[in-house]
């Protein structure tokens, strides 16, 4: 974990985030 | 130092988002690979800045993987998906397994996660080869991707994307990517200009 660059850390964040918004907004219900 | 004040990971973020989801074309990811000088070496390298993903119509169909092959790669991309949310989350068992790490994870997502572990010497690769030049680079269709004299394109092509940018801008270069086939455009270009102009000491 602390070899992992803040950029990566960050972006790797971000992009699990916005992954969970769209699969919130796929779900039938 | 103004200027360098303001390029900080905040900021490049909502370019690149003010970017993506401003424009007219439908734009699946954008990154900012940023240069820098190994001073031991003297070798040049372009690596992860910031990324924003968008994704693409692909996200939206629920394909599951119908033969063993590709069963056995989104079992590979599902483990390492899970590996690198118990990374940022603090280790293993750190936060409940839930949708995020366990849903199919499509080919665009997995390129842009590869991107993440990529990055290009002494001009190597299309993003290396545009900061080189200091010329963009736009490949639009899937043909021309094939044929391009890049590692990166043709895994782009493999995974699904049909166009790749990328422009030098300030201490990198941008790199857009697209399910679509989206043609050069110039308004494009400007609005680049605008908002990646480092040397302007306006927020955008």
């Amino acid at each position: 974990n602390e070899d992992l660059p803040m950029a990566r850390k960050k972006s790797l964040q971000r992009f699990f985030e916005k992954r969970k918004e769209r699969l919130t907004a796929l779900a039938p219900y | 130092p103004l200027a360098a004040a303001y390029f900080n990971q905040e900021t490049l973020q909502q370019r690149l988002l003010t970017l993506i989801e401003g424009a007219r074309e439908t734009w699946t990811y954008a990154i900012f690979w940023q240069s820098s000088v190994d001073v031991a070496s003297g070798v040049s390298l372009l690596g992860w800045g910031d990324g924003y993903y968008k994704g693409c119509e692909e996200d939206k169909r629920k394909q599951k993987a119908t033969n063993p092959a590709a069963a056995a790669e989104q079992d590979h991309r599902k483990r390492v998906l899970r590996e690198l949310n118990s990374l940022i989350s603090g280790g293993a068992g750190g936060s409940s397994p839930d949708e995020t790490v366990e849903e199919e994870v499509t080919d665009t997502e997995w390129f842009f996660l590869v991107s993440m572990t990529q990055s290009f010497v002494n001009g190597s690769g299309l993003p290396g080869q545009a900061f080189f030049a200091d010329a963009p680079n736009w490949i639009a269709g899937a043909d021309r991707l094939a044929l391009a004299p890049c590692e990166r394109a043709r895994q782009a092509r493999e995974l699904g994307l049909q166009t790749m940018v990328c422009v030098p801008v300030g201490t990198g270069v941008l790199e857009l990517g697209s399910t679509d086939v989206i043609h050069q455009s110039l308004e494009l270009m400007n609005k680049i200009r605008v908002l990646f102009n480092f040397n302007s000491f306006e927020i955008p």
